[in-house]
């Protein structure tokens, strides 16, 4: 059982490192609080952006802590993937550079998973493959309409 | 497995009946505040049973009825979700019909990787993975290899509500429905679902929880 | 003790009913459980976007849920108001229609006190008198520059 | 009144000694994620003693010094921050010179409007708001109609600390700070400061607390 743990722990770290390195050029990684035994242990993540000393998790901005998130999310999703994800404004905090990458990182991992992601961001609006939208007339009832934006101009 | 379509009546800001048409790969919903977008997300979690009304932002499950259906008061009113999945040929195998008591027949010493279970009886080696079920087994299953899962919450003109639950059109528990989606790799702990505003309740969450995610996945 | 709280209670609830009608496009209003005993009583904020029935407060959508604080904070400061007021990204619900009118209403409300406000969207950006560059270069420390957007072009 | 200036030395990612000059109005602060936008206003908070450490974001007071200054390690380190406030001229009665003992002159009887405020042992009418105060009395304020904050936090090699606050350059206690900042209308508890995702806490906060907040400005 102990095996069975460090074979998913080590594998979701690698993941972890690769992801977390391309959403947000910088270093981290999954440490346990003891390695030696980790069923009474605590995860921890250890991100550092690009030249940044290590910084505790507490003092990150809004954006930084939504990529590292973000990258352990999709560290799970590469070793054990569900078969759709349903994000909701994951991107909220995210300046325009950053939507981007996550939008790039979403279409990759969408190879391998459904990605539904509600979204107000143009980025990410952009790199989907198409989009549903979703409107109110004053009092009536909600509407949904698909567009394909891959099919539009402009 | 991909979502193929969820069709939501009379659920929250949902009047009438309404399909929502869904692809493989990378789908972006959009739209103004308060257009029924984190509804439609709610409704996934309402119809695979993966959270109270608290996750779906209702105090109680009333307060998923369209109000505009309960609030005329006359009798019982009623919403429902049903998603649709699309199955690749090789995940067949993970459909579980039940016994009539409710057990799943391949429960004694099926595989964990998900491939070879063992059909309603046979003797179902370890390499079943592309051999075709037997057509009485999948009857449940329509031909275009897809499932559904349905959820109706009937209200009361007093208040009382109920609630049930189908797995291809026959009643199933939400026991039996977690079962079969736990086949699938969707759990109601997972981190799959990232509601509004959730995003970073990662990095606040207790490191000992955090852990267990892994556990959750070994 | 109950008239000062009376009447703090009427000014707010009465700046709360104009400011969400303009923030909203609905109607709100301020509610105790027990008008009869304030002190005993909770607040409550009643808003029903135009059209649509009185909502509970938890089903709001996060866009409609922000309007509805923001409403609340721009009441009580119309009653007593504060020399500043420090806003960390409270747009990041908001669709581009609500963060105009956000702005718009900020800009309206800056005439009284000073308003200091962090966000990353433009319509927000471009209703300020003037915008401070935060960056940091890689590394490095926080840098800060003055843009004064009035005086540029484009 | 508004606030003037606000400098910051070896606080969270600001290295060195910067100066972030504002004016009234309308003013918005932008840039990337993780370039230091919110440590401006927690930099505001830390200096008015208007929140704890948790709510700047640091597990305890020692992180909120520059990790480049305190990490070489090799003696006590200081974070400092001070917040120049530029006030009109009908304010200028209510800045409070402390007696020796700290006490506040004016709090016998004071009128509750930020109006009239005694000074210094002056009879004081209950219309000073525009006669102009001794000189005497405005000593410590700079001839532009000035006050100043400042807090040192110093940190020693062991991990110790000390925090200091000053008003125009005099030491103070923080409940003096608060006096002060009470008769401009500062509050610790006030809703002038929303941080980064607590917009809709007034929506998720108790009915009790809500209406408290009304208690308080009545
Ligand atoms: N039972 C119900 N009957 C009718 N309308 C409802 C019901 N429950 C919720 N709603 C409405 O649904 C709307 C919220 O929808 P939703 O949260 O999906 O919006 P959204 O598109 O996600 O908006 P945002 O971008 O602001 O997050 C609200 O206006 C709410 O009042
Ligand atoms: N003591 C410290 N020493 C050095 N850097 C620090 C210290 N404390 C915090 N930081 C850094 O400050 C940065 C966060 O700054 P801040 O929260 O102001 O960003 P922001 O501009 O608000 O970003 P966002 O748009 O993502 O919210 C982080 O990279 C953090 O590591
Ligand atoms: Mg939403
Ligand atoms: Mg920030």
């Amino acid at each position: 059982r102990q095996r069975a743990f460090k074979e998913a722990f080590d594998a979701v770290n690698s993941n972890f490192e690769a992801i977390f390195a391309q959403l947000s050029d910088g270093d981290g990684h999954l440490q346990l609080d003891d390695p030696n035994d980790p069923f009474a242990s605590g995860l921890n993540l250890v991100a550092h952006p690009k030249g940044k000393p290590v910084r505790r998790l507490a003092s990150m901005s809004g954006g930084e802590k939504s990529l590292t998130a973000l990258s352990f999310i999709f560290a799970l999703q590469r070793y054990r993937p569900s078969p759709f994800y349903a994000f909701d404004e994951v991107d909220m905090f995210l300046d325009g550079a950053n939507v981007e990458r996550l939008a790039r990182m979403i279409k990759h991992q969408a190879q391998q998973a459904q990605f539904i992601v509600v979204s107000l961001r143009r980025p990410m609006i952009e790199s989907a493959d198409r989009t549903i939208g979703v409107t109110q007339a004053r009092g009536a009832y909600t509407q949904v309409l698909g567009l394909d934006l891959q099919t539009q101009s402009g | 497995m991909h979502i193929k379509r969820v069709e939501l009546s009379h659920f929250k800001s949902f009047g009438g009946t309404t399909q929502v048409p869904l692809l493989p790969g990378f789908t972006v919903i959009s739209g103004p505040n308060g257009s029924g977008k984190s509804n439609i997300l709610d409704a996934l979690l309402f119809a695979l049973g993966l959270s109270g009304s608290k996750g779906m932002r209702a105090d109680r499950l009333p307060d998923l009825v369209n109000q505009n259906v309960s609030g005329r008061g006359r009798s019982t009113v009623e919403a429902s979700v049903t998603v649709t999945f699309a199955l690749e040929a090789e995940e067949l195998g993970l459909m579980q019909p039940e016994d009539e008591d409710g057990a799943v027949p391949a429960s004694n010493g099926s595989t964990t990787n998900g491939n070879g279970h063992r059909a309603n009886g046979s003797s179902g080696n370890g390499h079943a993975k592309v051999e075709p079920l037997e057509q009485s087994v999948l009857a449940p299953i329509s031909p275009f290899n897809e499932w559904t899962v349905t959820r109706k919450l009937r209200v009361t003109q007093q208040g009382t509500y109920t609630s049930h639950y189908f797995i291809n059109g026959e009643s199933c528990t939400l026991t039996q429905l977690h079962e079969q989606l736990h086949r699938f790799r969707i759990y109601p702990e997972g981190y799959n679902v990232v509601l509004q505003g959730d995003v970073t309740s990662i990095i606040s969450m207790n490191p000992r929880e955090r852990r267990e995610i892994i556990d959750e996945l070994a």
